[in-house]
């Protein structure tokens, strides 16, 4: 599939929300 | 243990295992886990958004591991 520069974008954002969410999960475990 | 249940693991397995760029829709998590609840599969896959491990792309049907890509 190929995907817009938008699409791309948007993809990111959401993986760079997810990291930050599993470090906050993660952190809240120690 | 990573802290998830058998059917968590799973799924993000299943997930992780996924090579397309726009990410495993849920039509095709639920053909390869057949027999298993939709229910149960939705959960699954909502507390591992919450939990980080995955994200939506595309749209909210289309998931990706934050692990290793």
């Amino acid at each position: 599939v190929c995907l817009t520069e938008e699409q791309k974008r948007k993809i990111e954002e959401n993986r760079q929300r997810a990291l930050a969410r599993r470090a906050e999960r993660l952190a809240a475990q120690q | 243990t990573n802290g998830l249940t058998p059917h968590q693991s799973q799924i993000l397995n299943l997930i992780k295992s996924f090579k397309g760029n726009e990410g495993m829709a849920f039509e095709e998590l639920k053909n390869r886990l057949h027999g298993m609840n939709v229910n149960t599969i939705r959960q699954a896959v909502d507390f591992l958004s919450n939990e980080g491990h995955i994200y939506s792309t595309v749209d909210d049907e289309h998931y990706k591991s934050t692990d290793g890509d």
